[in-house]
């Protein structure tokens, strides 16, 4: 573990929870429409789902474990949410990204390209596939509706930046234990290059106090 | 050299 994973994490537990609170705040506001794309968070719960098959098989320490569970199990309750308590502030037609087709893409990828070809190892490609791309329905929502809110857009600023730091982790690590994974490192630079245009936006704008619109 | 891959990260 080193400093920039360890950051990297953590990020990603801050999007979570920034994710809960303003589903949180939006239920308060009756009629209001989340502008969280019930897809992308579908395929994240379809992420941690595929790839922690090895829960209970491959013990890491009780850092790695604890955080897989929280993963899965935020992930499905964020679902749940969306799906049956918060029906009403979520609106399918803001979330038209077609999610079959990278679905159908991480699955074929994943068959061809994987370290192994069982079960497990075909399953954890895919995750790693899938979660490179699982962010594009909530980018899409984003473009269709031209604006975001600044919670919504802190919770991409908290994503992007725990993508952003597992690049810098992967370097350090190549440089001092020679760690290797190329598919986790192709899957995770197109994942951070996702983030750009957004991040270019976020600096220029939400930090200095504007609203997050497109140009 | 090549190196079994570890998955150690999350």
């Amino acid at each position: 573990m080193n400093l920039f994973r360890l950051v990297a994490d953590l990020m990603h537990l801050v999007s979570i929870f920034i994710l809960l609170l303003k589903m949180q705040k939006t239920r308060s506001v009756a009629g209001r429409c989340s502008r969280i794309s019930f897809k992308t968070q579908a395929l994240y719960a379809t992420v941690f789902l595929t790839r922690y098959t090895d829960l209970f098989a491959n013990f890491q320490s009780l850092y790695n474990t604890t955080m897989k569970v929280f993963f899965i199990a935020s992930s499905l309750y964020i679902v749940f949410l969306m799906k049956f308590k918060f029906k009403a502030t979520n609106d399918p037609r803001l979330d038209t990204f077609k999610a079959q087709y990278v679905v159908g893409g991480a699955a074929a990828l994943a068959l061809i390209v994987n370290y192994a070809f069982t079960v497990q190892e075909v399953l954890w490609t895919f995750s790693i596939y899938l979660e490179a791309v699982a962010i594009l329905p909530q980018l899409f929502m984003l473009t269709k509706t031209g604006e975001a809110e600044v919670i919504t857009t802190h919770y991409l600023f908290a994503l992007g930046t725990y993508r952003g730091l597992y690049l810098v982790n992967w370097i350090y690590r190549y440089w001092t234990e020679y760690y290797v994974d190329w598919i986790v490192w192709i899957a995770g630079a197109v994942q951070t290059g996702l983030y750009c245009d957004f991040f270019y936006i976020y600096f220029t704008k939400v930090l200095k106090g504007a609203k997050f619109e497109l140009p | 050299p090549r190196q079994r891959i570890k998955k150690d990260e999350l």
